[in-house]
């Protein structure tokens, strides 16, 4: 068993449990600002954990941060353990972080498909959906980047079972999706809504579902991009920055989507790195630099979202 | 457990809108059990896909039949996830 965030290898990747265990050894050893939170349980009963870094206040706006969606993508969940750790250890020394976290709270959710995860960990490593059981059909799991209620079951999702980019039988029918729709609405204060996917280095903002510009486009575009040269600085890591549907492809039912649609103006899904050569099986030397460089991108967000509360 | 001797991942670069229709049409053959870990979108991005072993034949075979350029990304998939658990395994210790 691995005990206290100091002995805890963050350029390894880590079993489910070994990963919760490191979330309770933040909690516990930054009491002072760190909570965790259980938002709800997975298809298979799994708890979803959400860190929570507060400095006090009630209904304070708060930032998102998500990571691990798809389950496969072990850099994100891995990155978000060791962000968790940076925010934690960084308050009181990092005036931006300080700050921030005097204004607004953060909300971290490293695993949000843990029954995926568990899959990946134990019966097949290129496993990406949710594990839910359809009545009638014939395969497992919903794509839970297509299950949100944001233009749910339109172009860029399959309407097939088996298909890695399954939409489900209706939007939020996942339950790792509708913990955090209720989360969000219940907290009523989110003003960030920030996803981490990996690879292929983009940093996008709405929309996917359809291919028209946010009214906020030209504000997230110039932020995406300050947030993807903040990435870049570190280790030359160059992000493309767009909307999903101009970056990649029209993709129905994602999270950021909905997010946006639902008031939360900086929404923006990370894809990140790849070294070239592995695609998302990035190798644990990577995690690191990756996570470094990524929190980059997010503080530059972040920070520009406790500057411009709305 | 799901292992994948064999498989290789392919990074395909089309060069054209062409290409890339010619790439979804590919996607929607399901007895070839692909797996499009980037989906085809614009010629700007590469296309990455596993290739279940007893795919692989088909598809190089059509990649090369309309000039449509790709490199193996992984050679063999099985290894890398070898390596990958071994990781893991040294970490733990």
């Amino acid at each position: 068993r691995e005990r206290g965030s100091n002995t805890f290898n963050y350029g390894a990747y880590h079993s489910l449990a070994a990963i919760y265990e490191e979330l309770d050894n933040i909690a516990q050893e930054h009491s002072s600002i760190v909570s965790k939170l259980k938002i709800g349980e997975s298809y298979e009963k799994r708890p979803l954990y959400v860190l929570k870094f507060s400095t006090g206040g009630t209904n304070r706006p708060a930032i998102w941060i998500d990571a691990g969606i798809h389950s496969r993508e072990w850099v994100t969940q891995a990155s978000a353990v060791w962000i968790a750790n940076k925010i934690a250890s960084d308050y009181g020394s990092d005036p931006s972080i300080t700050s921030l976290l005097k204004k607004m709270d953060i909300f971290l959710l490293a695993v949000t498909n843990p029954d995926g995860y568990e899959f990946t960990q134990t019966k097949n490593r290129m496993w990406r959906k949710t594990r839910s059981k359809i009545q009638g059909s014939l395969c497992v799991g919903v794509d839970p980047n297509r299950n949100w209620d944001a233009g749910f079951g339109g172009p860029g999702a399959s309407n097939n079972p088996c298909s890695d980019s399954y939409h489900g039988p209706n939007a939020n029918s996942e339950v790792e999706v509708k913990s955090i729709v209720d989360f969000i609405k219940n907290h009523g204060n989110t003003v960030a809504f920030l996803t981490l996917h990996s690879y292929s280095q983009l940093l996008m903002y709405p929309y996917g579902y359809k291919c028209t510009k946010p009214a906020d486009y030209a504000e997230l575009d110039t932020l995406g991009r300050a947030a993807a040269s903040s990435v870049r600085s570190l280790y030359g890591t160059a992000y493309k920055v767009g909307s999903i549907c101009s970056t990649i492809y029209q993709a129905s039912g994602g999270s950021i989507d909905w997010s946006y649609d639902y008031g939360i103006k900086y929404s923006f899904a990370f894809e990140l790195r790849d070294t070239g050569s592995y695609g998302f099986l990035l190798p644990a030397s990577q995690i690191i630099p990756t996570a470094e460089e990524t929190w980059l991108g997010l503080k530059t967000i972040m920070e520009h979202v406790r500057d411009n509360t709305y | 457990l799901e292992t994948f001797v064999g498989h290789q991942v392919l990074r395909i670069k089309a060069s054209n809108e062409e290409q890339i229709k010619q790439l979804q049409l590919l996607e929607a053959l399901e007895h070839l059990q692909l797996d499009f870990w980037l989906n085809p979108s614009t010629p700007a991005l590469p296309v990455d896909v596993r290739i279940p072993f007893n795919s692989l034949q088909a598809v190089k075979v059509f990649l090369e039949s309309n000039n449509i350029e790709y490199s193996i990304l992984i050679e063999d998939l099985q290894v890398v996830l070898d390596e990958e658990k071994q990781d893991m395994a040294r970490s733990q210790q």
